[in-house]
């Protein structure tokens, strides 16, 4: 563990606390994407196997796991069931076929080994890199969102972001790296660099969240 | 060198 991993870790948390508090709140998940939430759900389901089938690392580790499952679960049946007449499907249109596809292919070819759990393991994190892309893609659509739903993303973004520096800690201290990882790693990061500019350009300096027309 | 290093990250 160093520090760059652990407030990556804790900034993924805050995310997560986040967007409950905002539901919670405004008692309405308008602004969240499903197919994003849902996606979170594929990912921390097929990485998290090693809960079973993995050896164990950490009480930290096993314990982040479980709320990470747990609370992406929570968040879904929030979206369906409690607040279910404030999701608007209609805007939430990014084909999912177009990540799953692509994912699942490339965890075929790219894996540590070809067995079951390790090609579902190089899924969640190719998955995981994308995953965003709906609700970056409903955000697009809408042209505007919330204080706090930017604020979610941001602290998203931010965990992997964190974990950038912490693979070059890992680098140098360790002498080694996960390609896999790495690389789905960078892509996700990029994918928020947009997002980012406008977070910091117009959210933070207190004004609202608009992509330019 | 490479190595599985996130198996102990989340």
């Amino acid at each position: 563990m160093n520090i760059f991993r652990l407030i990556g870790d804790l900034s993924h948390l805050a995310s997560i606390f986040i967007l409950l508090h905002k539901i919670q709140t405004t008692r309405s998940c308008r602004g969240i994407s499903f197919k994003t939430q849902a996606l979170y759900v594929t990912v921390f389901a097929t990485r998290y196997l090693d809960l079973i089938f993995g050896e164990f690392v950490s009480v930290y580790n096993v314990i982040m796991k479980l709320f990470f499952l747990g609370s992406s679960c929570y968040i879904l049946y929030l979206m369906k069931m409690k607040y279910k007449p404030t999701n608007d499907p209609s805007i939430d249109t990014f084909r999912l076929e177009y990540l799953l596809g692509p994912c699942t292919v490339l965890a075929l070819i790219f894996n540590f080994s070809f067995t079951p759990v390790e090609i579902l393991w190089s899924f969640s994190i190719f998955l995981e890199a994308v995953a965003i892309l709906p609700q970056l893609f409903m955000l697009q659509r809408t042209g505007e969102a919330e204080a706090i739903t930017t604020h979610y993303l941001a602290a998203l973004g931010a965990y992997r972001a964190l974990y950038i520096p912490n693979w070059i800690y890992r680098y140098y201290t360790e002498g080694s790296w996960d390609p896999i990882a790495v690389l789905a790693g960078l892509v996700q990061t990029g994918l928020y660099l947009d997002f980012f500019y406008i977070y910091v350009t117009k959210v933070l300096q207190g004004q609202k969240f608009e992509l330019p027309a | 060198q490479t190595t599985e290093h996130s198996k102990d990250e989340l």
